[in-house]
């Protein structure tokens, strides 16, 4: 089922604000993982902490998150993650 | 039967502004007719929008928690486990396997030698007028040559009278050629440095994108209700000498909106050069005869950003950063065989506007990842499928992290297909 394939993206940040190694944090530097689950009809990423020198993500520090629909938002200018009507989605896909 | 033979073709920094992708503006017919003969992923997405992390991840099947390579700085043999690439893969099936151009990120990433000799059969080829690529040589407007972003050249005045991604169609030409009486099957992998900044390419592809056609993206300003954490602020272009000039405050600008059009023009020519690039290896494997057992896949590392969301350059998780091309074409499978004199990829000129309109080749909307370049290219050679990786698989050489995407080519012979035949 269409509906089902997802594609996973991730991107590293080394703050929670912008900032000259934005970008391209070394490793080191990273202090945050955004982790990115995108369907065919939304995108929703969540900011977690992360840990470099044990390479474990944590996902209960999230620091923000995103999400996006496709249907109605394709450029994805309209983050609704904090919106409550799609609580139950954000339940539903935290890990 | 023969093996087929594998041509892989990645170009850097390629969003899908092409015409096969729906974008109307771009003229990128070479590409076009390459998906016309293809199946032709919509929604293809990459698993880390940056260079290295991106391709040592689709290199080896292996997503970026695997490789451990979230930045440039380590090599995933010595960092995280022996992982076995395509390439090692098909050379270890008797594969005559060659390198052109940007295929692995060269410095630590790629052991400072592109994975040689686990990877490749010869030692990696690399142009060299690339190490001109971030000099000055581009002409500004005071007559004098500067490290810019946008680099419009004669390339009859930049030193060695060649660009790199002109001298790597040459080399692949020329391995092309070779190949072509070798009783091996090769595999070889172009990898293209257009359109990666700086925007230096040919003057003449600026013709095909008039300024006064430029329009900004249409979401030009950040986003209220994006985190700031999920913000790229773009720090690789305001190091360009031509940025630098604008003084462009950090981290949200704006770029004034007369050079967001340059950019945006740049980005589009830089595109129709590569395409051009792109045509004369495809005509090139057609004249030799190859593209009746040669499966030919054509992608990129990541996309970039054009101003959606005030945002330039890839370092992001938006579909503008992580969306890619993808298309494969297997030979008697999604297109006919070519007859004997027919040619399938005939030279097309993006300046002629009559350069023809393509079919639209086999398309699906369905999401893939980069990560499925693996065991798919194996799977359409007819070798074994690794099989999927354990969690943790950092002990595994060989095993696969993304979906074999051949049942999308499950195409019987297109002879049966009286639908496509016709």
């Amino acid at each position: 089922n269409p509906r089902e394939l997802i594609a996973y993206s991730q991107y590293p940040r080394p703050a929670d604000f912008p900032q000259w190694n934005s970008d391209k944090p070394s490793l080191k530097d990273i202090k945050v993982m955004g982790y990115s689950i995108r369907t065919i009809d939304y995108r929703y990423t969540v900011w977690v902490g992360f840990n470099p020198t044990e390479f474990l993500a944590n996902f209960s520090d999230i620091h923000a998150g995103e999400l996006y629909f496709v249907d109605s938002d394709p450029l994805q200018d309209h983050n609704v993650y904090n919106d409550s009507q799609h609580g139950g989605l954000l339940l539903s896909l935290r890990p | 039967t023969d093996a087929l033979n594998i041509l892989l073709i990645i170009v850097d920094d390629l969003r899908p502004s092409l015409g096969c992708y729906g974008d109307k503006l771009v003229r990128s017919p070479n590409i076009d007719q390459l998906a016309s003969h293809s199946i032709v992923f919509e929604n293809a997405f990459a698993q880390q929008a940056v260079c290295a992390p991106s391709r040592v991840s689709f290199l080896t099947g292996r997503r970026p928690d695997t490789t451990r390579l979230y930045d440039f700085n380590s090599y995933w043999r010595v960092h995280s486990g022996n992982f076995s690439t395509i390439p090692q893969y098909f050379k270890e099936n008797g594969y005559v396997t060659m390198s052109v151009g940007k295929v692995f990120h060269p410095g630590i990433s790629s052991n400072h030698s592109d994975d040689y000799p686990y990877s490749w059969s010869f030692p990696p080829y690399h142009p060299s007028s690339e190490k001109y690529e971030n000099t000055k040589t581009c002409k500004g407007q005071d007559g004098k040559l500067h490290a810019n972003l946008l680099c419009p050249v004669d390339v009859a005045d930049v030193p060695e009278g060649t660009l790199p991604d002109k001298q790597s169609t040459e080399e692949a030409i020329r391995l092309l050629e070779k190949m072509k009486t070798s009783v091996s099957p090769f595999f070889l992998a172009v990898g293209y440095h257009k359109p990666h900044i700086p925007f230096r390419y040919p003057k003449e592809f600026q013709k095909l994108y008039p300024l006064e056609n430029m329009t900004l993206a249409p979401d030009p300003h950040v986003p209220d209700s994006l985190p700031p954490v999920a913000y790229n602020p773009w720090m690789d272009i305001r190091e360009r000498e031509d940025v630098q000039a604008l003084n462009i405050s950090v981290p949200y600008g704006p770029i004034p909106v007369d050079f967001q059009r340059k950019i945006r023009q740049s980005y589009f020519a830089s595109v129709s050069y590569l395409d051009t690039q792109v045509g004369h290896l495809l005509s090139a494997l057609d004249d030799l005869r190859l593209a009746h057992n040669t499966i030919i896949a054509f992608t990129s590392d990541h996309g970039w950003a054009l101003g959606e969301h005030g945002e330039w350059a890839k370092y992001s998780n938006f579909d503008v950063t992580t969306r890619v091309p993808l298309m494969f074409y297997v030979p008697g499978k999604t297109a006919l065989l070519p007859a004997a004199g027919e040619k399938l990829f005939p030279y097309q000129d993006p300046f002629d506007p009559a350069s023809e309109l393509m079919g639209a080749g086999r398309r699906t909307e369905d999401l893939v990842e980069l990560v499925s370049l693996f065991p798919t290219l194996a799977g359409l050679a007819g070798m074994p499928v690794p099989p999927w990786c354990p969690i943790p698989s950092f002990h595994v050489e060989l095993c696969r992290e993304g979906h074999n995407l051949q049942r999308y080519l499950q195409l019987h012979d297109l002879e049966e297909d009286p639908y496509l035949f016709g």
